[in-house]
């Protein structure tokens, strides 16, 4: 049975996508069958993996709005064993069209239940806010992996998300846990990241992933041309980190 | 008569804050009178004027949803001229509140009407999305500032914004135009920078500002003081960048 996991933090371009696509990539080469499912209208995970936006005949907003099966939006990406589900700016509507749908919290939760046995981990890239794409997202899933960037302002909103999760825990999913927090862009020549890195380890200890990622210009490049960073660079620091990252995930799997 | 800025994008982490933060001080300390009206439910435009969040009587989320008068929200800041209307996480719940409101799109616009008497520039910082908060804030501007960084993601949700934008001005504020793409983040040593840059300036020619703002780690280092840049460090090339921003503004102003 396959493991779901949703990227989640409303603070904006703190790694979430580039966190999904990488990590992703990196279990699928480690040999595990994956699944990305981007719920982001932006659709950065899609086009991070090289899918044309502009020519989806079915996206995630179908499985949302007119009842479509997870299973007939999925397509390969350039790596075996990883496939994705991809979103467009049809999403846009989504938060208001959701509004008035029953059980609207649940629809993910209902969609993906099947797909868990043909994948060994399901990751949920989520746009950066706590409406109900997001909501759907924790609620379909086993636990959340959250990317803090190491600034001030992500810190700032650490706090909110934490409440989420626990009203999300109390009243939709009592299992939901978390994965962990991923300190990314990490600059170890920069007093801040590292006074932030401190202040998170003492505070959420061994929630806090031992894999750091580094800032690296070269990620960002990858996503320019829709590759993954290990098919873009295999020796660079962060394509070493997310393996490193992809490692631990497994690790944790087995003894949680 | 006050002029009123949105500064919008609906990708995440791209220096809309930082932009608002700083532009806004810039032209205080140039002797313009400026309040700073904090849409986003992170209320990080807030904090990085170092008001303290968790101890608000009143902010922008009593005037949504309340009736309150934007006046009897207004604080003030560490720069004189330089004044602000809170957020905090009050807000998270207002994209769903405010579904089922008359006019829901246009409660911001009517309520800041009487402060363009009292200041000569109006901004809004927008959270990172395009629900109801982003649309009130573009139906009360006069016009929309664009930061930009000089990253892959952050251009392809560009022609989405285009869209938002002629949508909002066909059919809710016929007057709307776009004070100006900002690129920022810029790093001259990185090819990615200078490529998109060029691309940028093609494209959009003169709506692109002639100041772009390097990427500066001190900027960060304000924020956490609750600073602007111009307060915790004058010398750096941020600084100089935003107050050279502040002059182009105001030049841009006269000519238009
Ligand atoms: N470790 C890193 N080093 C350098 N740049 C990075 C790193 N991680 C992400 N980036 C860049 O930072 C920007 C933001 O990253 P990304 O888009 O993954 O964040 P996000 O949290 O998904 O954003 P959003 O909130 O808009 O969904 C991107 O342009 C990406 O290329
Ligand atoms: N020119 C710059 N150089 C270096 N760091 C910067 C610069 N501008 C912004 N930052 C940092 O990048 C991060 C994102 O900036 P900011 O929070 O202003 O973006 P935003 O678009 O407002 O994000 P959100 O989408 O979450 O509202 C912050 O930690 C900020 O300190
Ligand atoms: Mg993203
Ligand atoms: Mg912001």
């Amino acid at each position: 049975m396959g493991i779901i996991i949703s990227i989640v933090n409303q603070k904006g371009g703190v790694g979430k996508t580039t966190t999904a696509v990488n990590l992703a990539a990196g279990l699928a080469i480690l040999g595990k069958k994956v699944l990305l499912i981007d719920i982001d209208p932006q659709g950065n995970a899609t086009s991070g993996l090289g899918i044309n936006k502009d020519k989806l005949e079915k996206s995630i907003y179908n499985v949302f709005i007119d009842n479509t099966n997870l299973e007939n939006t999925i397509k390969i990406t350039d790596i075996d064993n990883l496939f994705i589900v991809p979103a467009n700016n049809d999403l846009i509507g989504a938060n208001v069209e959701l509004h008035n749908v029953e059980q609207r919290e649940k629809i993910l939760h209902n969609k993906t239940e099947r797909a868990r046995y043909k994948f060994d981990y399901i990751f949920i890239d989520c746009p950066p806010s706590l409406g109900y794409l997001t909501l759907n997202a924790l609620v379909a899933s086993d636990s959340f992996l959250v990317p803090l960037q190491c600034e001030f302002f992500a810190m700032e909103g650490l706090a909110q998300l934490i409440n989420t999760f626990n009203l999300v825990r109390d009243r939709l999913n009592q299992n939901l846990y978390i994965e962990g927090i991923l300190l990314t862009m990490f600059d170890k020549d920069k007093h801040i990241s590292i006074e932030i890195e401190k202040e998170v380890r003492e505070h959420f200890k061994d929630k806090v992933f031992k894999t750091t990622i580094p800032r690296d210009i070269k990620l960002t490049e990858a996503q320019s041309f829709g590759k993954p960073i290990m098919l873009y660079n295999m020796i660079t620091k962060a394509s070493t980190s997310y393996l490193q990252l992809s490692k631990e995930v497994i690790t944790n799997a087995k003894t949680s």
